[in-house]
């Protein structure tokens, strides 16, 4: 399977490392995947496409992440989300000029099946920006909201945060992926919730494996002179709950209603147009 | 003494912490410092002014600080500074024209001795906002950059973000505050190099007191889940050694460069233009 991951937010707000991170984690024995490409998408926003092979319970699936380095970086943010929804766009259009064509490389399809946008972890609320970029994107990709940097939020800092975001997402309707509902499924539906209910998902990143001062064994963290921000410890933050959701539950419906509802949506309004 | 601090940076890096932080630590016994009042700039930013009377070694300071809500928190913040600007310059101008009357009310002269700068932790460099602003800010007011919520790095991120931050202000020739000279003084030169060379300082506040896990004392700090970042721990933050500045050992320096540096180089361009 192709799955096409879109990270998005400002600058310095750990989307790289947590690109790394995710990769790493997955491919125990990780080399640094390929950096596909780079593109200037304008003169203010680029893309850089990094790709791995990765084995997922037996299969073989080509994950692709775009990182948007630039977006949200300057004085003037004005419509800086125009380039990313371009973008967005023009995969669904390539992949429907191709279409018709029955030869088509599976390689160059970059419809991106989840775009996670970071958030910065003010304390406060989300930010204009944030609010707005949200609302553009959301009706076109399957959008789901992180904490970026969660280890800057105490516990009760977090619990607030989190709710006050999901309150401003509400409030301003903005289009949040969500799975579908199996209303057959008692057991499914629960799963989901319980892990939805954490959204927007809290994340840490890190480069490196330290040595827990609890455990004194190996992990991936960020070692501070009080203490050690664990990555994988579920206690600390949601990244081994997202990266469940993304390589390992939900991975199918995000790309099918990716390639469905989202194409569908894209085709009506060029055809209507 | 009249000392007056301004803080300015954007929403959400802990600048009203900060503030409460600073009384607290120096107001044993701390009720709320009264708000003396709220004015809004323009429709862009807000002053707050709080203010307590300290005492420092001996004599009364009222200490005065100004937070400025709304700045830089925009999508388009071209021009943010520019209300923070003429605010300054709004100080200068009344102080002159009441020099000429004898009678004057100490209490409304708000001219900013320090304009403490706050800084997203990034991990990265400065903003293209913060290059604008401080440039803009640094031939007008002491400017003392502050690297805010600095438990977001790691001891190796803020080493290199110190470093990042210093070259950018070299490169960009922004001039922060540095203390005068005294030749024939080498120890107190060697000790301003001393506490000059952590610049920007990083800060660390908090509005709670928490057991530290170390050792079982009461603290200022943040408590995580893996361990708390101490306010007042020299080896976790600047935060004191800012405190020492601002109060005890530069506090004199920065009010009379104030009312006769900056105020004389306003005097000359009211009386050139
Ligand atoms: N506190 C904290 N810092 C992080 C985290 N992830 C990355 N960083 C640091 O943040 C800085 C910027 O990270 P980077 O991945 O380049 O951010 P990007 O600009 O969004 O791609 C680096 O110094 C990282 O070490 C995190 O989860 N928590
Ligand atoms: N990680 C971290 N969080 C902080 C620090 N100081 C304040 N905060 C938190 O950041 C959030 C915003 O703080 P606030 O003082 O209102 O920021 P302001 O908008 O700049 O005035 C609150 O949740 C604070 O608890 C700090 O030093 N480190």
């Amino acid at each position: 399977a192709n799955f096409t991951i879109m990270v998005l937010g400002e600058s310095g707000l750990g989307k790289t490392t947590y690109v790394n991170t995710l990769f790493t984690t997955l491919l125990r024995d990780y080399k640094r995947p390929e950096h596909r490409f780079q593109k200037q998408l304008e003169r203010t926003v680029q893309i850089d496409v990094v790709r791995a092979e990765i084995e997922e319970k037996g299969f073989n699936v080509r994950l692709t992440v775009i990182d948007t380095p630039g977006f949200g970086d300057y004085v003037n943010n004005q419509d800086c989300w125009v380039p990313v929804v371009e973008f967005l766009d023009e995969q669904h259009q390539n992949y429907m000029s191709h279409e018709q064509r029955a030869q088509r490389d599976e390689k160059d399809d970059l419809r991106v099946h989840v775009c996670l946008y970071f958030i910065q972890p003010t304390g406060h609320t989300l930010k204009p920006l944030d609010i707005e970029v949200m609302k553009q994107l959301g009706s076109r990709v399957n959008l789901i909201p992180i904490i970026a940097k969660a280890d800057t939020l105490t516990p009760g800092d977090l619990a607030v945060f989190k709710d006050r975001i999901r309150d401003c997402i509400s409030t301003h309707n903005i289009a949040v992926y969500s799975p579908p509902v199996q209303s057959d499924d008692e057991e499914n539906t629960r799963r989901n919730q319980s892990i939805f209910s954490a959204m927007p998902f809290s994340v840490i990143s890190s480069e490196s494996d330290v040595t827990s001062p609890t455990t004194g064994e190996k992990v991936r963290g960020r070692q501070y002179l009080w203490g050690v921000a664990e990555v994988e410890n579920e206690a600390h933050c949601d990244f081994k709950k997202l990266r469940n959701l993304l390589i390992r539950t939900h991975m199918h419906d995000l790309i099918a209603s990716t390639e469905e509802h989202h194409y569908e949506n894209f085709r009506m309004d060029k055809l209507g147009a």
